[in-house]
């Protein structure tokens, strides 16, 4: 999209595909395409026409991490089965502990074979502790107990990793807004960041997760993952327009530090490269 | 449904004898929407609908079925094509060693389980090697999923060298009189090429009866090409199609199908040690249609 000249329907066929595979979804496209064209007759290049038509479906919310609202902000992850929770809260954990914060983790997937597990080796690995009960627990006791220890040990953010559900199980369902009940009722306040973590080779199914997990729960926020890999994350242009809720990170490999604000420009850019 | 848009498409040729081929390009349009929704790769959608329409001009409607049923009876009985019949896992060796890859998140120590508790139901001993010496538990998880099916398995913590635990847990599985061993192994991106090639080795060294990639049903346009990567540098000889009790589509298992031609063996159905099918080409036909 950076060459000379006039662009002609093969271009826009060619940008048609280009996005088609990177996931934005046959709807999203049609609507970039669309309002590319207009930019191109208000004479717009077609890099520009294109950059705006894209940033211009993205939420114009902030992206920062909700921390300066309260004394010990509770963030809340959630999402399907295997898209990189456990790991994504390791890496925040870090990141706030490195930042000069002294969070507490709450290993709340007492459902999953190694689930608390998996979350205790990392609390170990960073040097964060973990909030951990043996399988079977009730999540939403050990998430109780967890916000107790945070005030009584003066912790000033607690994570809470859940076990990966899919949305379309009522049950699970249920189960995640008793416990975004829980923290509400005993923090006296919302969680501080209520995350859904995605995954990027998803395709149009993570509108759906969005849809039913953002209905139950209110999201603050996405955290796209595995952008490492060779999907390009494209569902964001749809997740963002559809339901204003901003992607505010980024996972970008399976070490600690592999975690990224996201950037739009820069994601754009991604795009088309 | 993709049928009431058909029909909506089709509501003025009920009474002519023949598709015509304007006739036909509208209700491909609607198809091809279904297609790229459900999650079908775009040159894969593009190379599906020539064949339909190739299928669809010039056939007479029959008079039992309005012309949306007929165009939908051509795409379905074209899908049923490319998925293919399912396939079973070969155990015509002793023992059959099957080893597990794909993506990071896709279900392998899983479906590792679910297959070992398949074949002990079966009469055929398993015996689970925890080849995953990367991810945080990894060899917890598989430990607890053992005890939990009473399968036999090769967990060892003390290392970081893969093939050698592959080759060690093999061997303590034939000590085992183990019939089907089954290896777990990391999730790796196919781009990563220094965790390719250890798959490359483990494969020269180890020679599997099945390599099957395990790929997640919420897949997007994406499955092709790590399809395509895990084919071209190691060979595939199935697919176990995970989380399909999601809501996904599942188009990418046209796309794994059409660019790999592997068959599909499984699809899983949950996160229980249970949940694990045959593969229904008819029942997935459907749902990627919608
Ligand atoms: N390449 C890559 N892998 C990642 C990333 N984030 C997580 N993973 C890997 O994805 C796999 C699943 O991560 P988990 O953190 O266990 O995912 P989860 O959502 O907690 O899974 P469940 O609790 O089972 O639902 C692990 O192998 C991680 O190392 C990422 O940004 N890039
Ligand atoms: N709902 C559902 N969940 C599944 C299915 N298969 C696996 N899972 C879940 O998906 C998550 C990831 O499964 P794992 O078996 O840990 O995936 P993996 O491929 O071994 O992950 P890595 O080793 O990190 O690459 C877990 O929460 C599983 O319980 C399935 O068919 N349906
Ligand atoms: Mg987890
Ligand atoms: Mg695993």
């Amino acid at each position: 999209i950076k060459g000379p000249g006039l662009p002609d329907e093969t271009f826009f066929q060619e940008v048609e595909e280009l996005l088609l595979e990177a996931d934005l979804g046959f709807r999203t496209v049609a609507q970039v395409i669309e309002t590319a064209r207009q930019k191109l007759r208000s004479g717009q290049t077609p890099e520009e026409a294109f950059h705006h038509a894209l940033l211009g479906l993205l939420s114009p919310s902030g992206r920062y991490l909700n921390l300066k609202g309260e004394d010990r902000p509770v963030l809340l992850f959630v999402g399907v089965n295997g898209v990189g929770k456990t790991t994504t809260v390791a890496k925040v954990a870090l990141r706030l502990k490195e930042e000069g914060m002294r969070p507490l983790i709450a290993a709340g997937d007492t459902f999953r074979a190694a689930g608390s597990a998996q979350m205790q080796v990392w609390g170990t690995k960073i040097g964060v502790d973990v909030v951990a009960k043996p399988p079977g627990h009730d999540p939403a006791a050990l998430v109780y107990e967890a916000i107790d220890s945070a005030d009584q040990n003066g912790y000033n953010a607690l994570l809470i990793d859940t076990a990966g559900r899919m949305h379309t199980k009522k049950g699970l369902m249920d189960e995640i807004g008793k416990i975004k009940r829980i923290i509400e009722k005993k923090s006296g306040t919302k969680p501080a960041e209520t995350l859904l973590v995605v995954d990027a080779t998803t395709g149009q199914n993570a509108l759906r997760q969005a849809e039913i997990f953002h209905d139950a729960l209110e999201l603050t926020g996405l955290i796209l993952t595995k952008v490492d890999g060779s999907s390009k994350g494209g569902i964001v242009f749809s997740l963002e327009s559809l339901y204003n809720v901003p992607v505010k990170l980024i996972g970008m490999g399976e070490g600690v530090h592999h975690l990224e604000m996201f950037d739009p420009r820069k994601f754009v850019e991604a795009l088309f490269s | 449904a993709l049928s009431s848009k058909l029909d909506v498409a089709f509501k003025k040729l009920s009474r002519r004898g023949v598709l015509r081929p304007a006739d036909v390009k509208n209700g491909l349009r609607e198809i091809r929407i279904a297609l790229l929704e459900a999650d079908v790769h775009y040159k894969v959608v593009k190379d599906f609908i020539r064949r339909v329409e190739e299928k669809a001009v010039g056939e007479d409607v029959l008079k039992s079925l309005t012309p949306a049923q007929q165009i939908i009876k051509i795409v379905r009985d074209e899908m049923l094509d490319v998925l293919g019949a399912p396939a079973p896992v070969n155990s015509d060796t002793s023992p059959t060693v099957i080893l597990l890859v794909g993506l990071q998140g896709a279900g392998k120590t899983t479906a590792a389980a679910k297959l070992a508790k398949k074949f002990k139901k079966e009469g055929l001993k398993p015996f689970l090697v925890a080849a995953d010496l990367q991810r945080p538990a990894a060899v917890d998880q598989l430990e607890q999923l053992a005890r939990d099916i009473d399968v036999g398995i090769y967990a060892t913590k003390e290392t970081k060298n893969v093939l050698n635990t592959v080759q060690k847990g093999i061997e303590a599985g034939r000590k085992n009189f183990a019939k089907i061993i089954i290896v777990d192994t990391a999730g790796r991106l196919q781009i990563d090429r220094s965790l390719m090639e250890e798959l490359v080795l483990i494969k020269k060294k180890v020679s599997p009866r099945e390599t099957l990639l395990v790929a997640d049903a919420m897949a997007g346009q994406d499955a092709v090409n790590v399809a395509a990567g895990f084919h071209d540098q190691i060979g595939i000889d199935g697919v176990i199609f995970t989380k399909v009790d999601s809501d996904a589509r599942g188009g990418a298992l046209l796309s794994l199908r059409m660019v790999t031609g592997t068959p599909i063996k499984f699809v899983g159905v949950g996160e229980k040690s249970d949940d694990l099918e045959a593969f229904q080409p008819e029942r997935m036909v459907s749902r990627i249609l919608g």
